[in-house]
């Protein structure tokens, strides 16, 4: 039975991105059945796992226009149990095109519904935005995976982005909840890292994942070689980081 | 005879609020008559001037709806020729309420035409996206300055980007140019870093500033004291950083 995560904050340059394809690729390790689902015309998810955007006829763009199924779009990756369905810019017009269709906050929940009963995990990555994209992917979802960049601008717009939650479970999506908070970035030798990962645990409780994602330069070279850091470098600080983040994710759903 | 310039990149997290921020105040101590346009309903320029935006009744959403003037809306801060005009959470609602109004991407342009004369240097932050906010920005700018994180992803939405600033050119804003682009968050002990910056040489060619701005925590510190990083730590490589800019920038100015 899927679990239907969204990767979501507004603030930009926090690791969504990251975490999607990583915890995406650290479940897949961990023989789940994995679907990342690429939901930011930046399509940085594609890129991060290899995939050559310019050569795909159908992406998550026909996918909620109707014009193409989850089994041809959802493309094959180097781990067995992962695929992921491409985002590229075209997926920017979508976000001014849906809002003359109907049911336009819940074309990708629908695009996605036949694919429940075939993964363990569906994870979606999201824009550094607040709009009709996040919305359908906030529609689409079960729980929502805040990152949270160790930083000062990223607490500030967390009283936004919980507002749109709050809003989206009011009107469209009631059963919509916080799966939980991940630190990352983090720098063990700056105080401004230690202040704002205190901070959040205050605010957030036990919500914040007791994995804390560190700030490790392999997390910013393995999108260049197109692969997930567990693929680039296995014993990187990173690439521990996101084996026990899923491991963290996995025992909280045994234990549901 | 203001410039007017907008920070833009629709990649998220690169440095936009840091540099609109700090170049602004470094102009300003240079004597320059400097207007911030806090134009991200985020309002990170605005906490990172030290304004609260909870006590503001005008913000650049009532200035663009007409119901306030620059006069009233442009705030002081601690450096004399530097003002701010203040955004928070609602313009986000202009991101709707603007596609129904007429002129809908000149509002912003509009709004800062009486301005001109009275600033030398008009700066506008924008949001980690493409649409009407951005659009708005860049149709009342004359040119744009593009910030680009030295990683791998930062390289991936350029052309997106490009593309934007030409639509813009063809149909919108025949005069806007290229300002420049500036290389952040560098660390030279990183060979990810310098083979980023290398690549964004080779495809921006004298375009990109001779200035570089390190990555260094006195940035990252400096908005929680809202603060510019020279009014913080004028010593720390940051603020050395974005006082380099400035005089760039003014000695591109004196030369045309
Ligand atoms: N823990 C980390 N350590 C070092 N670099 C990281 C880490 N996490 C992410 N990065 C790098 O930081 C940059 C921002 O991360 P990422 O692109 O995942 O954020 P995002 O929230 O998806 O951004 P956007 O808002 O543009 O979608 C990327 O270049 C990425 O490679
Ligand atoms: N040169 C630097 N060194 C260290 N930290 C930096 C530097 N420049 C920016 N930062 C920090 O990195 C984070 C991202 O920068 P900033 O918020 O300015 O980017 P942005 O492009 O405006 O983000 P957004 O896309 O959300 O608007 C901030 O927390 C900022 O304090
Ligand atoms: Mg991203
Ligand atoms: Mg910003």
């Amino acid at each position: 039975m899927g679990r239907i995560i969204a990767v979501s904050n507004q603030k930009g340059g926090v690791g969504k991105t990251t975490t999607t394809v990583n915890l995406g690729a650290s479940l897949a390790a961990a023989e789940q059945r994995v679907l990342i689902v690429d939901f930011d015309p930046q399509g940085n998810a594609s890129s991060g796992l290899g995939i050559d955007k310019s050569l795909q006829d159908n992406t998550v763009y026909e996918l909620i226009l109707g014009q193409t199924t989850i089994q041809r779009v959802a493309l094959a990756t180097e781990l067995p149990t992962l695929r992921v369905i491409p985002a590229d810019p075209r997926l920017a017009g979508a976000e001014v095109e849906l809002v003359d269709l109907g049911e336009r906050e819940y074309r990708l929940a629908k695009a996605l519904a036949p694919a429940v009963e075939d993964y363990d995990y569906i994870l979606m990555d999201t824009p550094p935005s607040l709009g009709l994209l996040t919305v359908n992917a906030l529609v689409a979802a079960q729980s929502v995976l805040v990152p949270i960049q160790c930083e000062y601008y990223a607490l500030e717009g967390l009283s936004q982005l919980l507002n749109t939650i709050h809003l989206v479970q009011q009107r469209l999506n009631p059963d919509l909840r916080l799966e939980g908070v991940l630190l990352t970035m983090f720098d063990q030798r700056l105080r401004l890292s230690r202040q704002v990962a205190e901070e959040a645990k205050e605010y957030f409780g036990d919500k914040v994942y007791k994995t804390v994602i560190p700030r490790n330069v392999t997390l910013g070279e393995s999108p260049s070689f197109g692969r997930p850091v567990i693929l680039h470098d296995a014993q990187s600080r990173g690439a521990v980081a996101y084996l026990e983040l899923a491991s963290e994710v996995l025992s909280h759903d045994q234990a549901r």
